[in-house]
C-alpha cells in the first residue's frame, strides 16, 4: 500500500485519485476550491482531502509530500498555478512526479524545469478518438513506436473460419495476432497456427501501421 | 480521404480535429464561441470552421452532416448543450457518432439515447496516469478486458541476459512477451525462445493483471 497526493481536483485529477484509492492506496487530495475538496470527501474517493493553495510552499511543506510515493499535479487551466506548484514540488524533492500539461507550451515549460513525467490527457485522448473515428473497426489502439501499433479490432469478414496458418498474416500484411477474444470472455494469448477465427472474435494485433491499414482496407 | 465534423473546440475537440486533419481528412470545426473558431482557423488546424449553436437544429441542418463520414461531439462542461446536440445529431441521422461524456451520469444519458459510442477522456486518462504512478516501471498499458492487459515496460533486472526459453515467463507468471524494443528502434515481434533480453530493452507483455503485478514485484 502506497501513499500518493493529487493536486488539482478537476475531472482528470479526481479520476487519478479515485483509481489509486480503488487499488487500495492512500490518497491525499488537494485543491484550493472548497467545493471540490468537499465533493471528494463526501464521495469518499480519497483518504484525506485538504483545501489549500499549492502555489504557497509553506502550505505544502507541512504535508510531508517528499515522504509520499508520488505526487500527481493535475492543474490544467491556470498555467501560472501549475508552473508555481511544479516549482514547489521540485524544490521539496518529491520522489515521483507526474504533471498534466494542457498544451505544447505548457508541456515544454514543465519539461525544461525537469519535471520527470509530463502527460497531455486531452491531446492523447483526442488522438485516440480520432483513430477510433478513422478506422471504424478499431476498438482500441496504442502506438508502440512511430511505426508499430497494438490494436484491438473486430475480426474482418475476410479472415473468418480459417486458421491462422492458412491466413499467413505475417507474410501477407506484416502483422501478428497476439490474442483473440472469443465470445466476450475467453482470451487466447499468442494463439497457435491451428486456431480458427470465428465471427465476432476480437483480434489483438501487432504490426506496422502500413500493414495494419492494408489489413483493414481489404 | 474522408470528411468529419467536430462540435466543441475545447482541448479534446481540437486534438481530435487536428489529428484527423493531419491524416489528410477534411475537418469541419464547429463551436459557438467565436474566439475558439478563430483560433483553429488561424492555426489552420481544420479545413473549415463555423461559429454556430449546435443545439439549434436549423443551424445544423444546413451543414449536410448526414453526408459526412462521422461527427465527434466534444462538448463537455455544458451538459444541456451536449445532450441537445446529441439529440439533433441522432435526428439528422449522422453515419457515425462519437460523443464525449464528462462523468458517469452524462455518459448514461447519452447511452440511453443510443448514441453509438460514448468516450470518457478525462476518466480514461486518469486511470492510465494512475497506472503509470502505481507501477513505475510501466510506460504504457491498456486493458484488453477486465482480467488481461497489454503493458510496455523496461526490462526488470531479474530477466536480463537470459533467453525467453530460460525465463519461462508463461509458466512462472502467466505472461507472454509479444514484442521487444531494443536500442530504441529495433522491434522484435513475437520473439522466439532463444531471444535474449538486454538491459534497457522495452518489453511489451500480455498477461493477466495478477501475473503482471507479480512479475513487477520481483
Ligand atoms: N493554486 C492552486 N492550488 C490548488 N488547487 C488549484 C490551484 N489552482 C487551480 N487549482 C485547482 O486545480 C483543479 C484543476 O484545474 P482545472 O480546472 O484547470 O482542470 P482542467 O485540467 O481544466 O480540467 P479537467 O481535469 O476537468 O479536464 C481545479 O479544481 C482548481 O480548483
Ligand atoms: N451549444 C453549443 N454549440 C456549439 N459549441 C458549444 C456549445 N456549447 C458549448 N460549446 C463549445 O464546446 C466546447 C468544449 O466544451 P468544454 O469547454 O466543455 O470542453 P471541456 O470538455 O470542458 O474541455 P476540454 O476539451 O478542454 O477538456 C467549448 O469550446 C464551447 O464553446
Amino acid at each position: 500500500m502506497k501513499q500518493f497526493a493529487v493536486i488539482g481536483l478537476g475531472r482528470f485529477g479526481v479520476s487519478v485519485a479515485a483509481t489509486l484509492r480503488a487499488q487500495g492506496h492512500e490518497v491525499l487530495a488537494i485543491d484550493n476550491d472548497e467545493e471540490n475538496v468537499q465533493s471528494v470527501q463526501t464521495e469518499e474517493l480519497v483518504t484525506q482531502a485538504i483545501c489549500l493553495d499549492s502555489t504557497n510552499i509553506h502550505a505544502l511543506e507541512e504535508l510531508g509530500l517528499q515522504g509520499f510515493d508520488g505526487v500527481i499535479l493535475a492543474i490544467g487551466e491556470d498555467l501560472q498555478a501549475s508552473i508555481l506548484t511544479a516549482l514547489n514540488l521540485m524544490e521539496l524533492g518529491v520522489k515521483k512526479l507526474i504533471a498534466k500539461a494542457t498544451n505544447a507550451n505548457h508541456g515544454k515549460i514543465l519539461e525544461r524545469m525537469n519535471v520527470p513525467q509530463v502527460v497531455f490527457p486531452e491531446r492523447d485522448m483526442g488522438k485516440r478518438v480520432a483513430q477510433m473515428m478513422m478506422q471504424s473497426s478499431i476498438l482500441e489502439s496504442f502506438q508502440l513506436d512511430p511505426r508499430f501499433s497494438v490494436i484491438e479490432m473486430k475480426a474482418p469478414d475476410h479472415v473468418l473460419n480459417r486458421t491462422l496458418a492458412q491466413l499467413n498474416l505475417r507474410v501477407k500484411f506484416g502483422i501478428s495476432v497476439v490474442a483473440i477474444k472469443h465470445g466476450g470472455t475467453e482470451l487466447a494469448i499468442i494463439p497457435g497456427p491451428d486456431h480458427v477465427i470465428s465471427e465476432n472474435d476480437l483480434l489483438v494485433i501487432i504490426g506496422d501501421n502500413q500493414g495494419i491499414r492494408h489489413f483493414l482496407q481489404i
